[in-house]
């Protein structure tokens, strides 16, 4: 995250390959699932084995002992609707729910965010300098109308896209950040929002920050944890 | 430090089933390396099952190459059979070959080694000397490696050509897809085991890499290392690389894309050479600010030219060292990935609560499950508990309103339903977006402790 700051943002967890290297970012939404996105993932019948998602420590890569850290291999993938660019991963077993590790709520289907709304993104991705690449970093950023977005992309706006607006600090979501969460605060409750997708650029100071919108796919979401 | 187990080459979950004259002998108590001690130790043993969960092994007399032998799937068993028996190629000189090969290099039969006619001769089979049946042996460690006697008159004996290890599989770029027999290093030290953690411990469990072939202890390239390689015996010497012919063709590349990348991206060929935070990428061909063991010319299959994202060594996508000295790589994930989609066969309107087409397919070509089966996947949405939603065969349809199209329960077990190679008719209608009129309540979720983000680090 370009342009934010070491935070706690506890049902955003990391992504390991099978070296324990950080790729990608991801969002509790139960015990045993997370929800990513499709460009982390070589394909949507990817073999996981060796994967892991990492929760429960604010660090990216903890030294060992870390005691609220909680490692639990990666089951298996399943991709959402074609345009979703959406994923979600099974674990191995339930992550244990404590003070740093909390599910995230779904926004209500179809919901939209109203303008303006000040969310936040997470992850342990690029800082580009601006703070200490070792832990999570949080930033917030404000929602911007879909119209207003859609007119600034010249009317390349999808449905399936939320927007945030840019900030002339150049505050935004990088590599390794993909996949995370943008979490918006509704009814004193964080609710994932939207998903981190790469962009050409990190952190734009001239253009929104596109975000894969939520609340289309709640349906999917449910519906795949159910099957 | 060697282990008895580098002796035998292991299947996982499978049991030998045979008819045999007399029962094989009862199973004892043992780890898997126990096992292979008693099994070396003994003369007529060729193969053991060994139970993982009851630690329990069986001495077999035989292997997947006896008469009236075979495998089988069973996943309580794991077969360890001894290499010697299995191999069709030999190590060294040959002394210890046992595999099936009876002609020669010109074709000739082999006479069996028990009889004596038409060309008489000293070496009859004898527990030890492993001479059986007219197998090629080289019962007098002949320099030119298994042969036999012939039952041509007029030939008393001749090689049987059996190739080395090292020669009979060749390798292709740096040998990641090598899957050959060779289990010494280049200085003629025996590999250790990759599903051993002793004399060396090291990361590459074969559990955790099932793409990579960790077979025993056969050289590999896990880590897209120039050439294959392996972890030594010698508690000394930890991993050395071993010698093995490199075929002449090289291969054509594969998925080969430039605007797009495919899978991890290893066949992607395109230009982009700046990372997303706008990081130019460091060339290949230099070793500032980053030193790194990809050099162009050691990795001639990866196209490693200029300073361009791709990814030589099998990561989750194209990467590059970077040209700022605090950040060594970063993926290039910004680059657009292929569609990996069947095209639409059919389409459907709103959706597709009343598609009643024949397409039953999923977008991945996976074959739908018949809506009545029970197989591979239990089906919570059947004929029965759908009777008006027209579920026939294995056509994709929409039973429960699902907003994003038809779908199927399929036929992968690993995927228990996914939508169908069909898409809207039209554009589909803006979704019906809705504010929240009334009050929304989450429960156990979203919910964490907010003093961290007001103190700041």
């Amino acid at each position: 995250v370009v342009g934010g700051q070491p935070g706690n943002s506890p049902w955003t967890v990391s992504i390991r390959n099978r070296a324990g290297l950080h790729f990608c970012g991801g969002s509790l939404v139960k015990e045993q699932w997370v929800v990513s996105t499709r460009q982390c993932f070589a394909s949507c019948d990817a073999d996981l084995t060796g994967y892991q998602v990492q929760l429960g420590t604010l660090f990216k890569d903890p030294r060992p002992g870390d005691p609220d850290q909680q490692s639990i291999p990666i089951l298996r993938i399943v991709c959402g609707p074609s345009e979703s660019q959406l994923v979600m991963l099974k674990l191995a077993r339930p992550a244990a729910l404590n003070a740093r590790v909390a599910l995230i709520c779904l926004p209500p289907e179809r919901y939209i965010v109203p303008a303006g709304t000040v969310c936040e993104i997470a992850g342990w991705g690029e800082t580009r300098g601006t703070s200490d690449g070792s832990v999570l970093n949080v930033a917030r950023l404000p929602v911007l109308a879909h119209d207003e977005c859609n007119a600034a992309l010249r009317g390349r706006l999808k449905e399936s896209e939320l927007c945030t607006a840019p900030l002339r600090a150049g505050v935004g979501a990088c590599e390794g950040d993909y996949g995370g969460p943008l979490a918006c605060l509704t009814a004193d409750c964080w609710v994932l929002e939207g998903v981190i997708t790469p962009a050409r650029v990190c952190a734009r100071t001239d253009q929104p920050a596109l975000f894969i919108r939520v609340s289309l796919y709640v349906d999917w979401i449910q519906k795949v944890m159910k099957m | 430090h060697r282990s008895p187990l580098n002796d035998f080459q292991r299947l996982r979950a499978t049991q030998l089933l045979a008819v045999p004259a007399e029962p094989p002998l009862a199973p004892e108590p043992g780890s898997a390396e126990q096992c292979a001690q008693r099994c070396t130790t003994s003369l007529d043993c060729r193969a053991f099952h060994h139970e993982r969960q009851s630690q329990l092994c069986q001495l077999l007399p035989w292997t997947q190459h006896s008469p009236h032998v075979q495998l089988q799937k069973n996943i309580h068993y794991d077969l360890y059979q001894k290499k010697a028996f299995l191999r069709d190629c030999i190590v060294g000189d040959g002394t210890s070959y046992r595999g099936t090969r009876a002609t020669t290099e010109k074709g000739l039969r082999c006479q069996p080694w028990r009889a004596t006619t038409p060309h008489d001769h000293r070496f009859l089979p004898s527990p030890r000397n492993g001479l059986e049946e007219n197998y090629c042996r080289n019962p007098d460690r002949d320099k030119r490696g298994p042969w036999c006697y012939t039952t041509d008159p007029t030939v008393r004996h001749q090689s049987c050509g059996i190739k080395k290890c090292e020669d009979a599989v060749c390798m292709t770029c740096n040998g990641e897809q090598y899957r050959g027999p060779v289990d010494h290093t280049e200085s003629g030290i025996e590999c250790q085991r990759w599903d051993l953690q002793h004399p060396h411990k090291h990361p590459y469990h074969p559990n955790k890499y099932p793409d990579k072939g960790l077979d025993d202890n056969y050289c590999r390239n896990p880590d897209s290392s120039e050439r294959p390689w392996c972890y030594t015996t010698d508690p000394g010497r930890e991993r050395e690389f071993c010698r093995i012919r490199v075929c002449k063709k090289r291969p054509r590349p594969q998925n080969v894309t430039t605007s797009c990348f495919r899978g991890k991206g290893e066949g992607y060929r395109g230009r982009v050479n700046v990372t997303v935070s706008g990081i130019p990428c460091q060339r290949w061909d230099a070793q500032t600010p980053h030193q790194h063991q990809f050099v162009p010319e050691k990795y001639p299959c990866k196209d490693l030219q200029e300073n361009y994202c791709r990814n030589p060594d099998g990561s989750e996508a194209p990467w590059c060292f970077t040209a700022r000295h605090s950040v060594r790589i970063a993926f290039c994930f910004h680059i657009r990935r292929c569609p990996d989609e069947l095209g639409a066969e059919d389409c459907y309107h709103r959706n597709g609560e009343h598609y009643r087409g024949h397409v039953s397919k999923t977008r991945k070509g996976i074959t739908c499950q018949a809506w009545a089966a029970r197989e591979p996947h239990v089906p919570q949405i059947s004929p029965v508990t759908h009777p008006e939603a027209h579920l026939e065969n294995n056509y994709c349809r929409n039973p429960d309103n699902d907003s994003h199209g038809p779908w199927c329960y399929t036929m992968d077990p690993r995927t228990p339903f996914d939508y169908c190679a069909i898409k809207p008719c039209c554009e589909p209608l803006p979704a019906l977006l809705q504010t929240l009129r009334d009050a929304v309540a989450f429960e156990e979720c979203g919910r964490r402790d907010e003093r961290l983000q007001r103190k700041g680090r």
